[in-house]
């Protein structure tokens, strides 16, 4: 079982629409995946077609509850993949994880009850606070979507230096499998210079597959499917494909 | 001194877009204005030029720590803008303000100190933790930036619920300002859904303003300066003066 983390404080990069494109293109390949929904705002969860209110446990219950974990994963319409949802009430956790023993490793222990399962991906909020710490506390690799704008590329270097703590103080396994660049436009020159600048500090870090801006991407979440389901033909879709191909090769997975 | 709050927990929907847009707009009319950077990723102050790794003291001192918060506020090289800047240190004041008396009303305390200013804008992380809740506590009112896509519309209801809630429990005078549509791109069906959508339900709430996609918007932060510095016939600087204008309407300030 091969335990990936979505992560980037900066906000609106495509950390959920990675997340969901990659668990649902590797359960379609006949991996048996389950994402987990580590953000208050329930994207990934709304984004798969899944009603909040007609949840009765979330992933709340499992980090500040004492629910068993396969009790609260749910089935999704795609085949090998299964959910463990999210609520808004996360928002709440965070405050109360605070006086916590081991509030940084509620994740790690709870994935360890897991069985028969491929890949594990987590789908983390814009921030680097004690939710997106757990999942970098239990996780074997981080992919880092990267928006190819200025301020994203500004907050790159606090989240390594950030990676880098977690690794020495609290996950010696932990390393980052790659940087994605996402809403590539190659019409617009920012790009480009974002794109030159990642490749000359992070040369193979950075996966080759690179995507692009692509409308049906923002579309595909109001239907509540993964791009693959929405619109298979896309540029979106192709390219999510393709960086799915490269995600297996990469885990040394086969 | 009117106290403006710019929130949204959803990420990326041009928060900090909003924030130095409309301060910088709002110096550049004569009005005293203060800029409040709440984020942990400090984009409002490297987005003014402002090189982090020379401050030597930032709001973090003044939440967390006890310096007065005029030792901490810099000058901008627009006349009648100064800076409450921010550092990546702020991640910790999330922890750290868990177990204090007041933990939500630190903002409101320090502000308090404050005079000679026409407004202060604060621009907010992408969350609803305790720098954005207290940031909620010292306002007048909240202007909600909102990207025409699908997951930042259904992060709406949340946000709404959640100022609510303060409002009654904390901080009566707290109002929506408004609502600003951003990103808004004519060529796709979704921008003009989601338009549709906000004005059917919040009618006068919504600022007549619409910001377009533009892509000098997302090309200024990287030359340090607001967008009227930078491109002052662009687009996006002509739909933002829109905005200000606006903005002082409501504001019921002349
Ligand atoms: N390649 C793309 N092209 C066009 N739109 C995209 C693309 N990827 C994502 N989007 C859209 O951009 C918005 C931001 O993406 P998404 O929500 O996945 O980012 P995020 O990093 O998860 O955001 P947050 O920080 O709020 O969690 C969404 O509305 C999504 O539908
Ligand atoms: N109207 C616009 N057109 C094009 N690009 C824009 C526009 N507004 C903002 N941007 C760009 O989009 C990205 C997101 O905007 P911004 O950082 O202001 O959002 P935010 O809500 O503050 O993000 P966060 O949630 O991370 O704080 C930035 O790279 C910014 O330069
Ligand atoms: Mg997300
Ligand atoms: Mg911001």
């Amino acid at each position: 079982m091969l335990i990936v983390n979505i992560a980037n404080q900066k906000g609106g990069v495509g950390k959920t629409t990675t997340a969901i494109s990659l668990a649902s293109g590797l359960a379609m390949k006949g991996k048996k995946t389950l994402l987990v929904d580590m953000d208050p705002q329930a994207n990934a969860t709304s984004g798969l077609g899944i009603n909040l209110k007609e949840l009765n446990k979330t992933i709340y219950n499992v980090l500040v509850g004492v629910s068993d974990i396969n009790s609260c994963i749910i089935t999704t319409d795609i085949e090998n993949l299964s959910l463990l949802p999210s609520t808004q009430d996360l928002v709440g956790a965070e405050i109360e994880l605070v006086p916590m023993e081991h509030r940084e490793k509620k994740l790690l222990y709870t994935l360890k009850n897991l069985s028969g399962l491929d890949y594990v991906i987590i789908d983390c909020p814009p921030s680097l606070g004690l939710l997106t710490l757990n999942a970098m506390v239990a996780c074997r690799y981080i992919i880092v979507p990267l928006q190819c704008e200025y301020y994203a590329l500004e907050g790159l270097a606090h989240l390594i230096k950030t990676i880098k703590i977690v690794k020495k103080e609290l996950n010696p396994q932990l390393d980052i499998m790659g940087i994605l660049l996402t809403m590539y436009d190659a019409r617009n020159n920012l790009s480009k210079i974002v794109y030159e600048d990642v490749i000359t500090h992070f040369g193979k870090k950075v996966f080759k597959t690179v995507i692009p801006r692509n409308v049906r991407l923002s579309e595909t979440p109001s239907y509540g499917m993964p791009i693959y389901r929405f619109d298979n033909t896309s540029k979106g879709a192709l390219s999510y494909q393709g960086f799915v191909e490269e995600f297996i090769t990469r885990s040394g997975y086969n």
